[in-house]
């Protein structure tokens, strides 16, 4: 663990008074190769040691901790903090019905968490109505129609027509069948594919969601940076859902988007199942970035 | 002198840092720069200019300068076996893949290996109309082995002579599901006598570090012969390959440039290379 590796590299400097700079900085390698063997943006990484570097240096070594302990608590807080202390819930819109779009990158689980969404909403005692803007991946809208039965969620949909008008028309219709959330999925796309990121900014300018959620894959790269400041600029973002985080990746890109974009997570993706969808804990993320 | 800049450690780390930022390993990167400080001493990188160059090499030489063709069978049924995490473009890559085997003149047909998720069977069935290609499915919830063993015979059978298999997107650290995946493997090799001509390992362009995580445990489940980097339209270099293909040995065969079925063409490492650096 970090902490194992820190206290390693501290082997020879126990029980010293003070962390001195020398101390830190040996502290700091370890924290920078575990930041960046999570996916934490390289840039990032320089930005967040610096910080840690100013608070940790000259701080006295408490009397419970070693200086091990003391700069791991240091980065563990800092992470926490920039993570997003509280939980973030989602935003309720005064006049029903509650409008969200999800977005994001190709395959990075939005079809799935729409019907996750839903099914959710539903235990929470609402109506959701799903909305399929995907009319370019084959069989896109029968996937949603397939979650969308298996949560008991209605499925709106037009076929493969204009993804704006579907959009608008869904709204319609859950405003008229008493629907009082609606949970658009959208095709998955290239921040750098202009046509798909007009298309994109159009129907989000059309509905006005009330929560623009990027569906960011936990395993995601150095790239998150890029996809996630692209789609914050064209949408823009009120949240993140991390997926796929039943997996092994540390997820170290959430650190990055949080820092660019400061959009915070709203929930986390757990599993393929439907009921698949959690809270998310900035302090248990913080120790899984960390390793 | 005539190239450029006097090599420097400054110019180095900025070398590292683009290697990291396209996700290759910090390992992987660390030793690649450590082999040009080498190269350096030795005189053979004076400037940065012949500096980046002699790296481009380098890396193409980890790469495997030569691109490995797909491999047929030359006695019987060519099976490939797709396999990765979820949502990574194994569906699509096969999709293309059958457009492309037809245009050469094959008769490729599809196993339709992923009986799990939603539309899956159906997606699968899209791509097969598109290529004109036969397909073998099952019943949502059917087991995989059992619907790979029915396209196998369906082939044999109909004188098709290339079954492409996809497989349910699994995270690499579920082990009943990677148990099922060595099942799959082992009823093709049951079947036609030998593992698959090709076993190939999806990666998405946009995947960090845990890449390599993925290597190595569904190493555990095929014999891997190739890596299909998918995604590299767009801005994430895919990196992590580099570091997949130097730690386990497994080349890049083909790289995923869109979502059109013509999007998918062979691997360069020469031109990848050329454009992680630009
Ligand atoms: N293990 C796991 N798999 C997930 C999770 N969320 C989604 N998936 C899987 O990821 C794959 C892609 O999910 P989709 O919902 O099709 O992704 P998408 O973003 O809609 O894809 P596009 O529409 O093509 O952009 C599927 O195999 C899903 O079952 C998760 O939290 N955990
Ligand atoms: N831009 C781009 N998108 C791609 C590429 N390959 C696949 N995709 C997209 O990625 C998404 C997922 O592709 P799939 O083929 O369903 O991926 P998969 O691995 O079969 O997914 P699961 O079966 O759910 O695990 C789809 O939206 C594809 O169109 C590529 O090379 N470039
Ligand atoms: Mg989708
Ligand atoms: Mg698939």
């Amino acid at each position: 663990s970090l902490q194992e590796k820190i206290s390693g590299a501290f082997a020879k400097l126990r029980g010293k008074g003070r962390l001195t700079e020398a101390d830190v900085d040996l502290a700091l390698r370890e924290v920078r190769l575990a930041l960046l063997e999570a996916d934490v943006n390289f840039k990032i990484v320089k930005e967040f040691i610096a910080r840690v570097r100013e608070k940790a240096v000259g701080r006295d070594v408490l009397e419970s901790l070693s200086p091990d302990q003391m700069v791991v608590g240091i980065v563990r807080d800092e992470l926490q903090e920039l993570l997003g202390g509280q939980t973030h819930r989602l935003n309720w819109s005064s006049r029903p019905p509650t409008v969200i779009m999800l977005a994001g990158l190709q395959g990075t689980g939005k079809t799935t968490t729409a019907g996750k969404l839903a099914g959710l909403l539903k235990r929470e005692g609402k109506k959701p109505l799903l909305v399929a803007c995907d009319v370019y991946r084959p069989q896109a809208i029968l996937q949603l129609q397939t979650v969308g039965k298996q949560v008991g969620a209605t499925v709106y949909e037009e076929g493969k027509t204009n993804p704006v008008h579907i959009a608008q028309r869904g709204v319609s219709y859950a405003r008229e069948h008493g629907h009082d959330v609606v949970i658009i999925d959208t095709a998955g796309r290239l921040h750098v594919d202009e046509a798909m990121m007009t298309e994109a900014k159009s129907i989000a300018e059309a509905i006005r969601p009330d929560e623009t959620l990027l569906a960011l894959d936990a395993m995601t790269g150095q790239d998150a940076v890029q996809a996630a400041s692209a789609f914050n600029q064209a949408l823009p973002l009120t949240g993140v859902i991390l997926t796929k985080m039943d997996g092994d990746a540390r997820g170290g890109a959430i650190l990055s988007v949080r820092s660019i974009t400061g959009v915070p997570v709203k929930y986390i993706g757990v599993g393929e199942k439907l009921d698949a969808i959690e809270q998310f804990h900035p302090d248990r993320m913080a120790g899984r970035i960390l390793g | 002198g005539l190239g450029g800049r006097k090599l420097d450690e400054e110019f180095l780390e900025e070398l590292e840092e683009g290697l990291i930022l396209s996700d290759v390993s910090v390992q992987t990167s660390t030793s690649l720069i450590s082999d040009l400080r080498d190269a350096a001493r030795r005189g053979e990188a004076r400037d940065d200019e012949s500096a980046r160059d002699w790296l481009k090499r380098r890396v193409v030489e980890v790469l495997g300068v030569e691109t490995e063709p797909m491999r047929f069978n030359p006695s019987g049924l060519t099976v490939w076996l797709f396999i990765g995490v979820n949502g990574v473009g194994k569906t699509t890559s096969i999709g293309k893949l059958a457009h492309r085997l037809v245009e050469e003149g094959h008769k490729p047909l599809l196993a339709a290996g992923d009986t799990f998720r939603a539309a899956a069977s159906e997606q699968l069935a899209e791509w097969a109309r598109r290529a004109d290609v036969p397909i073998v499915a099952g019943q949502q919830g059917a087991d995989p082995a059992a619907v790979v063993f029915d396209a196998l015979q369906a082939a044999k059978s109909r004188g098709r002579d290339v079954v492409l298999v996809d497989t349910a997107g699994r995270l690499h650290n579920k082990s009943n599901l990677m148990n099922e995946l060595a099942k799959i493997t082992r009823i093709i090799e049951r079947e036609v006598g030998h593992p698959p001509d090709e076993s190939l390992l999806v990666i998405d362009a946009t995947t960090g570090q845990n890449g390599l995580h993925q290597a190595h445990a569904f190493a555990g489940t095929a014999p891997l012969t190739g890596l299909i980097l998918t995604k590299w339209d767009g801005t994430a270099k895919g990196g992590i390959v580099l570091t997949v293909t130097k730690e386990t040995g497994v080349p890049v065969k083909l790289l995923g440039v869109g979502e059109k079925a013509d999007e998918i063409c062979d691997f360069d490492a020469t031109e990848w290379t050329e454009t992680m650096f630009s």
